[in-house]
């Protein structure tokens, strides 16, 4: 591995640090002046009552607001527009549903089980009209395990970057320059735990939730194709293009 | 890149 010094790893964490509170779609201080407002009864009876189409073209238009967050997080890591154009690519289409899914913990309340959605604070419930409530369940019962984690801003942004860098993704055509810049992107993931006095097991920990978020995009893909075959001009008229791009 | 035409756009736009 690429030996790099204090210095470096700390001027590492430092600059995606910057780029993902610049990039991160919501910040704490504006989700506090939500008070952690929930959805109204009458609120969610009006998602679950929702087409299901129409419910799924909402978080698709959700999902695809978010993506065009981390792919701008992910320009601005360095080295990240070094690569190749298809590498970039390949990187963001595997990477950008995990990163949301990191990023959710910082709009989830634990206590109330919810996630900021659609102005409010919204439950697995608001969420029923979609028809996956399994996948639903799983996503929230991630965003509880990542919000258990108290991870910092710092060692969010730096998870993140590390998540988008993976360089085991298929059909990247510069693994070794992909590899590298991971290497150095684990190297600062280390660093900012130690700094922050995590205990030893924090890494692995981390390294524990890239399966669960592999197999929460999978799903999320099978989702979507299962969904598809049923409505298929739903989701060839109204969907996000670039949702399609991405996950069809 | 053929393939995704939005997302290689994206990437090659000036940062917003």
């Amino acid at each position: 591995s690429p030996s790099v010094s204090t210095a470096e790893l700390d001027h590492l964490v430092q600059t995606i640090s910057k780029s993902h509170l610049e990039t991160c779609q919501y910040l704490t201080e504006e989700l506090q002046q939500t008070s952690w407002q929930s959805f109204l009864q009458a609120e969610v009876e009006s998602y679950q009552s929702k087409p299901r189409e129409l419910m799924w073209q909402l978080c698709a238009v959700k999902i695809t607001e978010a993506v065009q967050y981390v792919v701008e997080f992910a320009k601005r890591i360095d080295g990240f527009m070094e690569l190749c154009q298809n590498d970039q690519i390949v990187l963001l289409k595997a990477g950008s549903l995990e990163v949301i899914l990191v990023r959710m913990c910082r709009l989830f309340d634990s206590q109330n089980n919810s996630v900021y959605f659609d102005g409010k604070f919204a439950g697995p419930d608001v969420f029923r009209a979609l028809g996956c409530d399994d996948l639903i369940t799983s996503v929230f019962d991630f965003a509880n395990s990542m919000c258990s984690l108290r991870l910092s801003e710092d060692e969010l942004a730096v998870f993140s970057a590390f998540l988008l860098l993976s360089a085991d993704r298929s059909w990247l055509q510069e693994k070794l320059k992909v590899e590298k810049l991971q290497q150095k992107t684990q190297l600062a993931l280390q660093h900012v735990l130690q700094k922050n006095r995590r205990e030893d097991g924090a890494l692995n920990k981390l390294r524990s939730k890239v399966s669960a978020l592999r197999s929460l995009c999978t799903r999320h893909t099978e989702t979507l194709s299962a969904f598809r075959a049923v409505h298929p001009d739903v989701v060839r008229t109204h969907f996000p293009p670039l949702y399609k791009e991405l996950f069809g | 890149k053929d393939k995704h035409k939005i997302l290689h756009q994206l990437l090659q736009n000036s940062t917003s």
